[in-house]
């Protein structure tokens, strides 16, 4: 307690804690913190800290909460849906289907949810893919689309299911928002499986577009532009601790 | 033998045994035991001292505060106290042995938030109820 740097009243022993015990008090506020453990970050933290995509946009996020932290603040547009939890997935294989210029091209993009929490209730997700200005005169609308694989065949095109749709112009850019939420539903029920998005470009009068020559930026972009996965929680039954 | 006056039996009274002046607002916060009254402390939670900062982006830690000081005088004017408490506190002062004082406990809380990353290098931003003690008093 105390100030800043609370000192222990002379002549009282300073509690100094063994290595132990400090691992058991760092695994009981990881308890009250609802942690699972101390996760060690796979890549190095240098390597980690780049400024990447993802945590760059929850970064700002973390900022928009912690201004909603004070339950009676906070301007309603500003509170994150009451959100108690938001996950950015960056582990994605990415694969695209524009050789042979067979039409339709498309991306597809796989990310590993065996990540999510148990008991949490999605209330939105979405999928941020930064868009550069194209490098060819395309015609000036077009037409993203995404659509969830809801099962792969062997012998013709996967089952799809369809998830959002917009609109740009070929010079745009900025990340574009695609929202996912819909695809929510089946994660919870396959939670071991990983999730299929495809993402495809059309103009207007429907002829399909190489996404990369639309501009849209895949992970072969530099960190800060790699498309990520956002999914926004919240706590279904709040975290009682078990008494001990 | 004129016989003495019969002493008037002092009438049991539940005055205070002590005098009651309550520390008002303007007095200082130590109550007349010495003791300071119930209060909200400084209370600074570090991820730096728990070593946790190869994981967590942010914060590096934060002011969870933490409540102490007597509920002697629940009546006093600057601590809020629960119509229990005051209850609790004036039966104390009658039966001490009996019944214990009201003890100094956050009234209001509110929320933290914290980013990390996970083990798959995720990076993970959870709002965490309750961890932040906005206001003290007696219950």
């Amino acid at each position: 307690g105390g100030g800043p740097d609370p000192r222990p009243p002379p002549g009282c022993p300073s509690l100094r804690l063994g290595a132990r015990e400090r691992r058991d008090m760092q695994r009981e506020i990881l308890a009250v913190f609802g942690l699972p453990g101390r996760p060690r970050p796979r890549a190095p933290p240098a390597a980690a800290r780049l400024p990447a995509s993802a945590p760059l946009f929850m970064l700002d996020l973390y900022h928009a909460m912690a201004g909603d932290d004070d339950e009676d603040g906070g301007s309603p547009e500003r509170r994150l849906g009451r959100a108690d939890l938001v996950m950015s997935f960056v582990n994605m294989v990415e694969r695209d289907h524009t050789l042979g210029h067979q039409e339709p091209c498309w991306k597809e993009f796989r990310f590993d949810l065996t990540q999510i929490p148990a008991g949490e209730r999605v209330t939105a997700a979405e999928f941020r893919i930064y868009k550069a200005p194209s490098t060819r005169p395309l015609n000036r609308t077009l037409r993203v689309s995404m659509f969830e694989v809801v099962q792969e065949r062997s012998n013709r095109e996967s089952d799809l299911f369809f998830l959002d749709l917009q609109t740009l112009r070929a010079g745009d850019e900025g990340w574009l928002v695609l929202d996912v939420t819909a695809a929510s539903d089946r994660w919870l029920l396959s939670r071991n499986k990983d999730l299929g998005l495809h993402l495809y470009v059309e103009t207007e009068d429907g002829h399909s577009v190489d996404p990369d020559l639309a501009g849209l930026l895949g992970q072969r972009a530099p960190r800060s532009r790699q498309p990520f996965l956002v999914t926004f929680f919240r706590a279904s039954a709040s975290p009682v601790r078990a008494p001990r | 033998a004129v016989r003495p006056l019969k002493r008037r039996q002092p009438k049991r009274t539940n005055e205070l045994p002590h005098p009651n002046r309550l520390p008002g607002i303007f007095d200082d916060i130590h109550g007349a035991s010495g003791r300071q009254v119930c209060r909200r402390h400084e209370l600074y939670v570090s991820f730096q001292d728990l070593g946790w900062l190869d994981w967590v982006i942010a914060p590096q830690g934060y002011s969870a505060y933490y409540c102490e000081g007597e509920c002697s005088f629940p009546l006093d004017s600057c601590m809020n106290a629960t119509n229990h408490a005051i209850l609790q506190s004036l039966v104390h002062l009658m039966k001490p042995d009996l019944v214990p004082k009201a003890c100094c406990a956050p009234t209001k809380l509110s929320a933290t938030s914290v980013l990390y990353y996970d083990s798959s290098n995720n990076v993970i931003l959870r709002k965490h109820r309750n961890m932040v003690v906005k206001a003290c008093g007696c219950h």
